[in-house]
């Protein structure tokens, strides 16, 4: 564990306490991409399945059950609670995530380390979780003017891989057997994909006007 | 190299 990594997951979490205060207090999930956070409870449930059976940390473990208790939360929330799934745009929300699902398990099967069913399955969530972003920016471009919690949790899950990078940077400079050439391309791609939202919301706060993505 | 990763992040 080192500063990188703690303050990539504590950015990943808060990110995650942004999205659930914004939909508990307004009531709302407008500009909330659905299928990023159907595809989110995928990636946790494939890549946590190892909670029934190995042990790293009482840290890594804690963590894992609730990054999938809040993107359980979150589904719930947007699909079934009385009030927020009215809320939430079905119509902007269109990006063919099945797709997404499709493509990350064919890659899986193929480009992989170990060919056993929990590693593949792993595989396949660290595929998934690289691309699972789409929907939500696509949605964003579509929304108009998006509100500031739904900016920042974007904001926040943008910054959590860029201090993931760091993270590697600081372990492979570090320690003496430490590779994970799959992570790594992944990880390196998810990230690039933000580049377009960073670069707006930067300039907008620095305008300190309202995001808007072209 | 084919050595399977650990997993070890989150």
């Amino acid at each position: 564990m080192n500063v990188f990594r703690l303050a990539g997951d504590l950015t990943h979490l808060l990110s995650l306490v942004v999205l659930l205060l914004k939909i508990v207090a307004t009531k709302s999930c407008r500009g909330v991409s659905a299928k990023t956070q159907e595809l989110y409870a995928i990636v946790f449930v494939t890549r946590y399945l190892d909670l029934l059976f190995s042990f790293v940390s009482l840290y890594n473990s804690v963590m894992k059950v609730v990054f999938l208790g809040s993107a359980f939360s979150i589904v719930y929330f947007m699909r079934y609670h009385k009030v927020v799934r009215h809320t939430y745009d079905r119509e902007l929300d269109t990006f063919r995530s099945s797709f997404l699902v499709a493509g990350s398990m064919v890659l899986a099967l193929l480009i992989n380390s170990k060919y056993t069913f929990f590693e593949v399955l792993w595989t396949f969530s660290i595929y998934l979780e690289a691309v699972a972003i789409l929907p939500q920016l696509v949605m964003l471009q579509r929304t108009g003017n998006i509100d500031n919690l739904t900016g920042n949790y974007v904001f926040l899950l943008g910054m959590y891989r860029g201090l993931y990078i760091l993270n590697w940077i600081y372990r492979y400079s570090t320690e003496r057997r430490y590779w994970q050439m799959i992570v790594w391309v992944s990880g390196i791609i998810q990230t690039a994909l933000y580049a377009d939202f960073f670069y707006y919301y930067l300039k907008c706060w620095n305008e300190n006007r309202t995001l808007v993505i072209p | 190299k084919d050595v399977p990763q650990d997993h070890d992040e989150l």
